[in-house]
């Protein structure tokens, strides 16, 4: 019976997962080994191909709804950069216009401005996502929003490895390939922001794990006990544990040749803190040097005192 | 926190349905 329960608790946030996150693994490296037909992505490996690559942006329009008037305020002071967005067509990668007229320092910064309105929104998804695990939504609100504020970042970058490969990352919700060689050519510091994510991400992909395995992952990500400032340890670390099992049996018979597994899936819970806390300290370092940037307002909530 | 957090706050109270970022 209790296999059965872990099972089921299993099943329950592999579904959650495929309702909340658009882009699965599976359709991301069918896309990426060009098993998707003619239906390939836009490659960008330098500017032209950049400007190029507009017409194949199809981004998400959100509705303003509840949030307009909170975050219209808390970005008042911000230069209204969410506000800047909202009521207008997106134009390429969430940005208004490419031209050559505008000066080259601003394309690093537009093209980070459109990855945090993307990155906002992976927020909001991982924020379903954890409410649908069992007993999350039971939680002390105070320490629901404590693991989201540590968890959200590493969770984010867990799920940017399957779009990875060696050579690049999928984007926008996979219609554009960039390469890993263009992200590099951007000025400093932006040219340093992804280059630990393909780090990772290519050494995290030889583990091969699928979504349902992810899923549980994620799960367990969110629900860390040493998180700082928890209020109630013992009831988050309970519903980790029971996750942890999930997970180990779901491995168990998922990849049945592959030794430690679950014990090297641990592991990679180390460097993502370290991830994070490095990532984190860029963006810093970017509202320090960056006199035109802007962090998205709940990007901003989440890093602050974050490390 | 959740005073200093109003927006992850409103993410985790409000329904699934699709807010402005």
């Amino acid at each position: 019976p209790e296999a059965a329960d872990l099972r089921a608790l299993a099943r329950h946030l592999y579904e959650a997962y495929l309702k909340y996150f658009p882009l699965t693994k599976a359709k991301a490296r069918a896309i990426l080994s060009g098993k998707t037909g003619d239906n390939m992505p836009f490659v960008i490996h330098d500017m032209k191909s950049l400007m190029e690559g507009e017409q194949f942006i199809n981004c998400k329009q959100v509705p303003i709804q509840e949030l307009q008037h909170q975050t219209s305020t808390l970005t008042a002071g911000l230069g209204g950069f969410a506000g800047a967005h909202s009521g207008s067509e997106y134009g390429f990668l969430g940005m208004s216009s490419i031209s050559g007229e505008e000066p080259p320092d601003t394309l690093e910064l537009r093209f980070f401005h459109s990855c945090q309105s993307r990155s906002a929104e992976a927020v909001r998804e991982v924020t379903e996502f954890a409410k649908s695990i069992p007993g999350f939504s039971d939680l002390d609100l105070n320490d629901q929003v404590t693991l989201l504020k540590y968890g959200v970042i590493e969770v984010l970058i867990i799920m940017m490895s399957p779009l990875m490969n060696k050579d690049g990352t999928l984007i926008s919700y996979g219609q554009i390939f960039m390469t890993r060689e263009f992200l590099k050519s951007l000025r400093k510091p932006f040219s340093q922001m992804m280059e630990p994510k393909f780090e990772f991400s290519v050494k995290f992909n030889t583990l091969e794990l699928d979504d349902s395995d992810m899923a549980l992952f994620l799960a367990v990500i969110i629900l860390s006990g040493d998180r700082p400032g928890l209020l109630n340890v013992k009831p988050i670390e309970q519903l980790q544990e029971t996750v942890l099992h999930s997970l180990e049996l779901q491995l168990k018979l998922n990849h049945p040749v592959s030794l430690q597994l679950f014990a090297k899936l641990l592991q990679k819970m180390t460097d993502l803190r370290q991830i994070v806390t490095d990532h984190v300290h860029l963006i810093q370092l970017l509202k320090k040097t960056e006199v035109d940037m802007c962090l998205h307002p709940l990007l901003q909530e989440i890093m602050k005192d974050l490390y | 926190l959740k005073e200093k957090h109003k927006i992850l706050h409103q993410l985790l109270q409000n329904s699934t349905s699709p807010v402005d970022l």
